[in-house]
């Protein structure tokens, strides 16, 4: 899984859940076989899209969740996805 | 900027708009307003225009909804996802959705509710997210200051790209020297030609023609100035049908084909809107004249040759309407192009006539030249 920085195993799951929630929303597109590849890759698969996230902020592409990509993460935002179906 | 995968757009020019659901933390007047303001931060950059309706299917249908509202985008309650938009098409194409959870605001306190419905209406004409920060189209929320917003840089380039750039003028090309200006002055002195469309705006005469429009002290024959419409009003470009002015309101509405602009002085107040808002029956496809009674607080509208009676007070159209011009208005024989009411008379003009009528006489005191309004 993603590595954090400083963060504390209940602050870990936090950021992780939403990271994902907000990774599957935001970053995944509709169209391919979603489930399946979050099936067969997991985690690489996040991490894919982690990198994708930092690109479009203009972020260090790390892959990681750091504090500036939570940062992004938790900002309020329009709710179409950055990833277009 | 970013466009859709298959950079979906709007076929056609004009599009319609209704706010089907309105939110609690803000005013249905200041809802109109925002969004309003924020479809005018795009029509100001492409040659697209903005009607609202009041009720059926509008191209973009604009809601304020709770959670999972059928969309397959639900909603998470405050903060987080703030609304949507479904790019340009079909159906939920072009629609937009607020989170009604949040505190919309027209300030700062909250979620500005221009600034959000100006990125989103940017996705239903076409555009997606932009990875510039600056862009308007950038996904985080940033606050905007309605009152004097301009689109970005960005967001412009990304718009035209979609829809091309506002022609500022939209008649026929000029020669390459000609001085851009002194516009060609139809020549109504010899004309037998009425005027499009007359109203006070303040405290000026405003008599229109084509694309010009002449200004007049009401008392004055001198100092009468012609300007071409797009000076003054860009958005009514030409050939403008009837205007009238509310004076209490300080508000002059002016008509073209089934739309109508609202103005303050010379500011225009938001993007067209249909005519229908006034209740004329779908085949009026367009006002001829127009005409505000004070006293009455009664705006006639005169097509062909019926006329409509619409209580400004009530803001609504007066019932066993319409009634035939010639039977009302005794004198008065053909067709209205325009009516103003001064010092307690209509006066009526009628091609190369007008007829000034009085309303306690009931009938025509005196016929002018419709052009010695303007000096001839």
């Amino acid at each position: 899984a993603p590595s954090l920085v400083a963060a504390s195993p209940r602050t870990w799951r936090n950021n992780y859940r939403l990271a994902q929630a907000y990774l599957d929303k935001y970053y995944t597109n509709k169209e391919g076989h979603q489930i399946g590849e979050m099936v067969a890759r997991g985690s690489n698969s996040m991490i894919r899209k982690i990198k994708e996230l930092q690109a479009f902020f203009g972020l260090q592409v790390t892959g990681k969740l750091d504090q500036t990509t939570m940062n992004v993460i938790k900002k309020p935002r329009c709710g179409v996805p950055d990833v277009a179906n | 900027y970013r466009l859709f995968p298959g950079e979906p757009k709007w076929k056609k020019n004009t599009l319609t708009y209704r706010i089907s659901k309105y939110t609690p933390s803000m005013s249905s007047v200041e809802v109109d307003k925002a969004v309003e303001m924020a479809l005018q931060a795009w029509s100001s950059a492409v040659p697209l225009s903005f009607v609202r309706i009041n009720s059926g299917e509008a191209d973009i249908m604009i809601s304020f909804e709770n959670g999972d509202h059928g969309d397959s985008y639900p909603f998470d309650g405050p903060r987080g996802t703030l609304a949507h938009a479904f790019a340009p098409g079909e159906g939920l194409g072009g629609d937009t959705h607020f989170d009604n959870a949040e505190k919309w605001t027209m300030g700062t306190n909250g979620f500005n509710l221009f600034t959000v419905a100006a990125h989103e209406f940017g996705h239903a004409l076409g555009l997606a997210h932009s990875t510039d920060p600056s862009a308007l189209m950038y996904p985080t929320y940033k606050y905007k200051n309605p009152y004097g917003f301009h689109l970005p840089k960005d967001d412009v380039k990304g718009i035209q790209a979609l829809y091309g750039p506002r022609k500022v003028f939209l008649g026929k090309p000029t020669l390459p020297h000609a001085p851009h200006h002194k516009p060609s002055i139809p020549d109504l002195c010899d004309s037998s030609s009425s005027f499009d469309a007359v109203t006070m705006l303040g405290k000026e005469l405003l008599l229109f023609k084509d694309r010009i429009f002449w200004r007049r002290q009401v008392h004055l024959r001198t100092g009468i100035r012609p300007s071409t419409i797009t000076s003054s009003f860009p958005q009514l470009m030409s050939n403008v049908d009837a205007a009238y002015e509310v004076a209490e309101r300080g508000t002059a509405y002016f008509f073209k084909g089934p739309h109508y602009w609202i103005t303050r002085g010379f500011q225009m107040q938001g993007p067209p809107r249909t005519i229908y808002d006034f209740g004329f029956p779908r085949h009026v496809q367009q006002i001829d004249a127009a005409v505000y009674l004070r006293e009455p607080q009664k705006t006639l509208f005169f097509v062909g040759d019926e006329y409509y009676s619409y209580d400004e007070r009530k803001r609504k159209m007066e019932k066993d309407y319409p009634k035939n011009t010639e039977e009302e208005f005794s004198g008065v024989n053909g067709q209205i192009d325009a009516a103003v009411e001064l010092n307690g008379y209509i006066y009526f003009f009628s091609g190369p006539k007008t007829y000034k009528y009085d309303t306690e006489k009931e009938d025509v005191v005196s016929v002018v030249k419709s052009s010695s309004w303007i000096g001839c």
